[in-house]
Order: C-alpha cells, then sequence, then structure tokens
C-alpha cells in the first residue's frame, strides 16, 4: 500500500467520521440526502462479498467493516431515529436514485471482469459508487446554503477519490501488471463530478465565506 | 488464460 491510497482511505475515515459527527452533535441530517446515503450503503454491501471469500489483509477487513457498519448506520439513523429524521429534507431530495441504480447494474452485466455473481456485483458497486453522489450534489445546489459540516463532509468524500487516482498513477508506474480499467475510469467519471463542487469550495474558502452554490 | 489479479483496494 502506497501514501496516496493510505491517504485516500484515510479522507473516505474522515468524511465518515464528520457526516457522523454533524448528524449526532446537531440532532439534525439536514442538507444530507438520503438517497445518496442508501446507495454508499448499497456500493458497500455489493462490493464487500468478497469478505467471506478473500482475505487481503487486516486493514482491508476492518476497513470494510467500518464501512458497511457506518453507512448503514447513517442510514438507519436517518430513517429511523425519531429527532433525526425530522430534520431531513425530504422535498428536496427527489433525484431519482432508482436509474443510477438500474443504469449501473445493467452496466455491470455488460462490463465485468468475469461473469460471475462476485464480479458483477463488484463492477456494480464500481459503477454506482461512481454516481452515487449525484442526489447529494442536486440536493445540496437546491438548498443553496451549506453549513460547515455537510461542505466539510463533501469536501473530504471528494479528496478521497482524488488520492485514489494519485494511487492508481503510482501504481501504474510501480507495479508490473496493474491494470483495473473498470475502477480506473469509473474513478475518473466519480472524480470529475466534484469538480464544480470543489471549485465553490475553493472560492468560499479564499474569501472566508460561507459555502453557497449557484441555483 | 486470464487471470484476475485479487481486489486490494477498499
Amino acid at each position: 500500500m502506497n501514501i496516496f491510497r493510505f491517504a485516500g482511505d484515510m479522507m473516505h475515515l474522515t468524511s465518515i467520521l464528520v457526516l457522523l459527527l454533524k448528524i449526532y452533535a446537531t440532532k439534525s441530517c439536514s442538507g444530507i440526502s438520503l438517497k445518496t446515503q442508501e446507495l454508499y450503503a448499497l456500493v458497500f454491501l455489493a462490493r464487500y462479498l468478497d469478505l467471506f471469500t478473500d482475505f487481503i489483509s487486516v486493514y482491508n477487513t476492518i476497513m470494510k467493516l467500518v464501512f458497511i457498519v457506518s453507512s448503514t448506520a447513517i442510514v438507519w439513523c436517518m430513517k429511523r431515529d425519531r429527532v433525526v429524521r425530522r430534520s431531513y429534507d425530504k422535498q428536496l431530495d427527489t433525484f431519482r436514485h432508482y436509474f443510477l441504480l438500474a443504469a449501473s447494474f445493467a452496466l455491470a452485466l455488460l462490463v465485468n471482469e468475469k461473469f460471475t455473481f462476485q464480479e458483477i456485483f463488484w463492477a456494480f458497486s464500481i459503477y454506482l459508487e461512481a454516481v452515487a453522489i449525484l442526489p447529494q450534489l442536486v440536493l445540496l445546489q437546491r438548498s443553496g446554503n451549506v453549513d460547515n459540516l455537510t461542505g466539510q463532509y463533501v469536501f473530504f468524500l471528494g479528496a478521497y477519490r482524488a488520492f485514489y487516482i494519485l494511487n492508481w498513477i503510482y501504481r501504474y508506474f510501480t507495479e508490473t501488471h496493474f491494470s483495473r480499467w473498470i475502477a480506473c475510469i469509473s474513478g475518473l467519471v466519480q472524480t470529475a463530478l466534484y469538480a464544480d463542487f470543489f471549485y465553490y469550495y475553493y472560492i468560499s474558502w479564499k474569501n472566508n465565506t460561507k459555502l453557497k452554490l449557484p441555483a | 488464460c486470464f487471470e484476475v489479479p485479487p481486489k486490494d483496494e477498499l
């Protein structure tokens, strides 16, 4: 494992901690898209089917479990916690995420490394992760004002993707057999989706003003 | 034969 990959994982972990902190500290999930969170929970459940079949390292196993547990806990909290769920911006979170699900699954059936149950679900999770942030970005754009913790949550998620790209570039040059084209191309698409958000995040940071996205 | 490398990333 290289430093970029590790930094990426830590950014990912930080983004989840920031989100949990926001929900627990403010007892509110306003500005957070339940649809994106549901998609992420599904991404981890579909991808980590290999928990039962392949052992990579203790680090990998623990991180996989942390991602599965934290993402399902967030979804559970937004749906079931009687205080938190009242702050959910349901009327703004209207992105039709079932289309993303169907498209990702269809693509996974067509483009995968092997036509097996596990490989199809792995490819599905990669495609779904690439687009899972869309309902969240649309929700932020609709609500206009973005609170600090929500902005930081999306920022850390974007940073995680950026570090993974550096990781792939590093691996491409240092490893002889590194070819994970499905993950790399989907990763590039996913990171590109954050470009707009990063631009406005940078502007607000530079001017020291509240993050505001144009309608 | 096409061998798929282990998936070591998260």
